[in-house]
């Protein structure tokens, strides 16, 4: 095998009666992603190219939990984290807490190859990203009705648990998602 | 999340992931996505990208030890993958994508369910939603 990628975009509990044109919808998007790698490493672009496209890619998809379709916090904003590793040097980049960059993965790249650091987080991690040139976004960018209404249904019940009290474990086990 | 691990014509591997989090997260919450070793691992043997329970994912130093046993316990890279998801982890916690340096790829998850896609030189092509397809 001269080159492969393989991507994901998310596990959990899916339902199998999602409508066809949504089960299509999530299929054409996965098609789409691989096909991007396919492009990168067929005109023998590097791994790293690869998993940068791939990822933007799929950050830009709606229908995933990464850049644009991202879950809600508990204040009802979007916090996104990314990293990347190039396994032929070890040299790795990664952000948490990022809340106006458009494509994390691209910035996780440019900490692991501009700066002399690896992990960046929160106020940090926007700090550093204005020194860079990576598209800016406005937080409500990473909106999506879908996950609205699914953080609407955490907070009624995260209102509920408190009231009859569950560990931590049992929320998160009823609704983690990728 | 979403993640990426490929192999190139120079036979050099790399991994990435990405994420918005945990549905309504508190505190400054963070999963293993960004956490080298646990959700995004790559080095010459290997290359690992991790989605699901991101804190039992990083209590088993997911990514790193998948590669760890290719190098050095004579796994696969099947082998490895299942040995986390089926020895380390629990039921419904976590999904992984890998590739080795031999284009060997694996997609195994632990859940009912993980959004998959993967295409190699030799034009063999895969993408999946649940796990029964």
């Amino acid at each position: 095998v001269e080159w492969a990628v393989a991507l994901h975009g998310g596990a959990g509990t899916i339902s199998q009666d999602l409508p066809d044109s949504v089960r299509q919808q999530y299929y054409d998007g996965l098609e789409q992603a691989v096909r991007t790698g396919q492009i990168v490493l067929r005109e023998g672009g590097s791994a790293l190219d690869a998993v940068e496209q791939v990822v933007k890619n799929l950050e830009d998809n709606p229908l995933f939990n990464a850049g644009r379709g991202s879950v809600f916090t508990s204040e009802g904003t979007h916090e996104l984290d990314a990293a990347i590793m190039d396994g032929s040097t070890m040299e790795a980049g990664a952000l948490t807490g990022l809340t106006t960059v458009k494509n994390p993965v691209s910035l996780a790249r440019i900490v692991m190859e501009q700066s002399n650091h690896i992990f960046f987080s929160g106020q940090g991690a926007e700090q550093y990203a204005d020194q860079t040139d990576v598209q800016r976004v406005e937080n409500d960018h990473f909106f999506t009705q879908n996950r609205y209404e699914q953080w609407q249904r955490a907070q009624e019940q995260s209102h509920l648990y408190s009231d009859t009290y569950r560990s931590i474990y049992e929320s998160v086990n009823a609704d983690k998602f990728g | 999340t979403v993640g990426a691990v490929a192999l190139d014509m120079n036979g050099n591997l790399a991994a990435a992931t990405s994420t918005g989090g945990m549905t309504n997260k508190q505190f400054g919450r963070v999963g293993d996505v960004p956490i080298i070793g646990s959700g995004t691992f790559a080095n010459h043997v290997a290359a690992v990208s991790a989605t699901g329970w991101g804190e039992k994912i990083m209590q088993q130093v997911s990514a790193n030890t998948i590669a760890n046993l290719v190098e050095f316990g004579g796994y696969s890279l099947q082998e490895a993958v299942d040995y986390l998801l089926e020895e380390r982890l629990q039921p419904d916690e976590a999904g992984f994508i890998a590739v080795d340096s031999e284009g060997n790829i694996v997609m195994n998850m632990n859940t009912p369910g993980m959004f998959r896609g993967s295409i190699d030189s030799r034009g063999n092509k895969e993408v999946k939603i649940w796990i029964e397809e």
